[in-house]
């Protein structure tokens, strides 16, 4: 089973 | 004051159609730079970031820096109304809440205006920042969503591997199984259908196809496209325009449990 990772586990909000 | 104009008004046509499908509002900033957006899907999963220069603009004239929110259906139904041979002016006025756009056909005898009505939108800036990836494939676009549209129909998920042997796509699903390797081919009569594998170390990793399928939108702006990857950051899957900047996509991979 895959989870999907969310983009603000990789990059910052500004 | 800002001022855009574009001969080649079809490509504008083609920035809005490779976005569209992957988010519905967005916020347009307008520089000395050039024209730029940045926009996360509504699940925060995958963005979108592009750059047209002012540069690749015929005339740009942007006094002041702006942001403009935009519906990007309305703006597709706008510029669907522009001829494929039309030149496009982007109009904005600082505190207005509309813009504008003309299309005049290349003979001049057709000069049409559409007003558009902007949005509020409350943007979050993601920074983004330089790597260097594990892996970055180039191959012709028309293969690449060829591919993703071939697994779409198998599984939900495309493993793309890099080895030194090329790059590998693989799926799964309730019918069955696939593998599609695409080895480096330089041996071309055309640079535009050559596919180069640059692999510092092999990568494997899963992302979701639906919204690959998503980026393969962009497939009419440029005959190739850049696949960049590492286990440690979302992969890009990058299209560039010519003379003019690219759009990026960013989309965060799935990890087993």
């Amino acid at each position: 089973l895959y989870i999907q990772i969310i983009l603000w586990t990789y990059f910052p909000n500004t | 004051m800002l001022e855009l104009r574009l001969v080649q008004g079809s490509l504008l046509k083609k920035v809005v159609d490779a976005i569209r499908d992957l988010v519905n509002d967005a916020s347009f900033d307008c520089s000395a730079t050039g024209f730029s957006l940045q926009a996360m899907d509504s699940s925060h999963v995958a963005l979108v970031a592009l750059l047209l220069r002012s540069e690749g603009f015929d005339h740009y004239r942007c006094d002041r820096n702006i942001s403009m929110g935009m519906n990007l259906n309305n703006m597709a139904k706008m510029l669907r109304c522009a001829g494929n041979d039309d030149i496009i002016t982007f109009k904005g006025d600082d505190g207005s809440d509309t813009v504008s756009f003309m299309f005049e056909s290349p003979t001049q005898d057709k000069i049409s205006d559409f007003e558009m009505k902007l949005m509020d939108i409350d943007s979050e800036r993601l920074g983004i920042p330089e790597a260097k990836y594990q892996a970055i494939v180039r191959m012709p676009s028309t293969e690449f969503a060829r591919i993703c549209k071939d697994l779409g129909s198998i599984g939900d998920t495309v493993v793309i591997s890099v080895t030194k042997e090329g790059v590998k796509f693989s799926t799964r699903g309730d019918i069955g199984s696939a593998n599609i390797v695409c080895r480096q081919n330089t041996d071309v009569d055309k640079p535009e259908q050559a596919t180069t594998v640059e692999m510092n170390d092999p990568v494997s990793l899963t992302f979701a196809l639906r919204y690959m399928n998503s980026f393969t939108k962009a497939t009419p702006l440029s005959n190739q496209v850049t696949i960049s990857l590492s286990s440690e950051l979302p992969v890009v899957v990058e299209y560039k325009i010519a003379e003019m900047g690219y759009v990026r996509f960013y989309l965060a991979p799935k990890i087993e449990e």
